[in-house]
């Protein structure tokens, strides 16, 4: 189904680690 | 406050709740202090409202810090965080404001917050005494001051501010419509259990501008719970609707981050097939049956014209179920539709709709058909709600993080846009061949 490649992305995230 | 906080300005891309959710929600996991500006400054009325300010004084309360400017109309909110507290906590807007949204707000703290570190012997004592209460009454000073003070076996509310999702102003005119106040804060004996946080949640489940409670509940928590390895349930007692609100639903976090350990990183970029689609409508109160089952009929259609392209070979069954909501089960008058799909890697995505006052239910399902198909048409993982939804998390994670999505929503971008002002998360958008396509994201 679909066409994945002509209208989707990848959100990439270099993440800040955080903890409490 | 100001000495070294943070400022957002919260005029900036949405301009609406989203941005104080999720500033207040970062500031609460880093530390940081936190000024937020012009607040709600694309709505009408602006600033926070009922619903908004129970967000924030929740997150206030779990991350035992001190706030300013957490009242109805504030357009600007300030938050010195202090720790995060585990804890059994209760948040009531006293309105219909949107319970899916507090829980939006609580939960990336109350994932990273760790076990109850006295095995909920510290909630017993708020409950009876109230002292939390008084305590943060005097710390924080909030303009609204605190409503009630606990008493033994009740729970501990607080004062509150606001609200929101897109613009929940149709929600918030009413103002509050509990007797006993709005409020957010820590509960004593009413939720009990093990030695886990938890929410008890009071308002709207089923909410205009405002995911469904059916959506966090079979969309969002699933995806966290498989990404990140953490166990989540949710246990809608009552639906409640626009304006009485009174739903009521509890949230137990049985499995969080070890305290002082990061959330993972995760990649979600493998969609696979749709395995099945779940179709659920329903009624409550004066809303008669056949209204879902309009809503059902029309979500059909389109679900039947998607299907029935050759792209399929062999459509994924689809089930449909209406649902007659009873007076234990609902508060007031109200219908909607959520439609979840199944895929063969374990992604879910969802359309779904609540019944807006004078709206047909087909339109609500044929909208709501539509949503989904849009989303499954564009091969991303998530559907449109989901994706900014999970930025927070990517941005508290330690490592890198990939999520498919479709064309990046205003949300999103909003979403991208306070995590890099709040913490040093950096984010990029790439086409499949890995190249940067940034502009649509900023």
């Amino acid at each position: 189904f679909g066409d994945p490649g002509t209208e989707s992305w990848i959100l990439e995230c270099d993440g800040a680690a955080l903890n409490v | 406050f100001d000495g070294g906080a943070t400022h957002i300005d919260g005029s900036y891309f949405e301009g609406g709740g989203q941005v104080v959710r999720n500033a207040v929600a970062l500031a609460s996991i880093t530390g940081q202090k936190l000024r937020i500006s012009d607040v709600r400054a694309n709505r009408r009325p602006s600033g926070l409202a009922y619903q908004h300010c129970t967000g924030v004084e929740l997150v206030t309360r779990i991350c035992d810090g001190v706030v300013g400017g957490a009242a109805v109309g504030s357009t600007e909110v300030r938050l010195a965080p202090g720790t995060i507290v585990p804890g059994r906590y209760v948040a009531d807007p006293g309105t219909a404001g949107a319970t899916a949204l507090l829980a939006q707000a609580a939960l990336p703290c109350l994932l990273l917050a760790g076990p109850l570190q006295n095995g909920g012997e510290e909630m017993e004592a708020l409950g009876k005494g109230g002292g939390a209460s008084a305590a943060a009454k005097e710390r924080s000073g909030t303009e609204s001051g605190f409503e009630q003070e606990g008493k033994a076996g009740e729970h501990v509310t607080a004062s509150v501010s606001l609200v929101d999702y897109a613009d929940d102003t149709e929600q918030e005119e009413a103002g509050p419509s509990h007797k006993e106040g709005m409020g957010a804060g820590k509960e004593g004996s009413a939720v009990t259990g093990g030695g886990f946080s938890s929410l008890l949640l009071r308002g709207g489940t089923d909410a205009s501008k405002a995911p469904p409670i059916d959506y966090i509940k079979e969309v969002l928590f699933p995806t966290v719970k498989r990404l990140l390895g953490v166990e989540l349930e949710m246990h809608v007692k009552r639906r409640g609707f626009y304006p009485k609100g009174n739903g009521e639903l509890t949230v137990t976090i049985t499995k969080s981050v070890e305290r002082g350990k990061c959330l993972p990183a995760f990649s979600l970029t493998e969609r696979g097939n749709v395995t099945s689609v779940h179709v659920r409508a329903f009624t409550a109160g004066a809303l008669p049956q056949h209204v879902s089952e309009e809503m059902l009929q029309s979500a059909r259609a389109v679900l039947d014209s998607f299907f029935s392209s050759p792209a399929f070979a062999s459509p994924p069954p689809v089930q449909y179920e209406s649902v007659r909501e009873t007076p234990e089960s609902a508060f007031g008058n109200g219908a909607g539709i959520l439609l979840l799909a199944e895929t063969s890697t374990g992604c879910r995505l969802a359309g779904s709709r609540v019944l807006e006052r004078g709206q047909k239910g087909a339109d609500a399902g044929r909208e709501a058909a539509e949503d989904l198909v849009g989303d499954l048409r564009s091969g991303g993982c998530v559907d449109r709600y989901l994706q900014d939804q999970l930025v927070v998390f990517m941005a508290a994670a330690e490592g890198t993080s990939r999520l498919l999505i479709g064309r990046p929503t205003l949300h999103t971008c909003t979403a991208v846009w306070v995590a890099e002002s709040m913490a040093s998360a950096r984010f990029r958008l790439l086409t499949h061949d890995g190249q940067p396509a940034t502009n649509l994201l900023r």
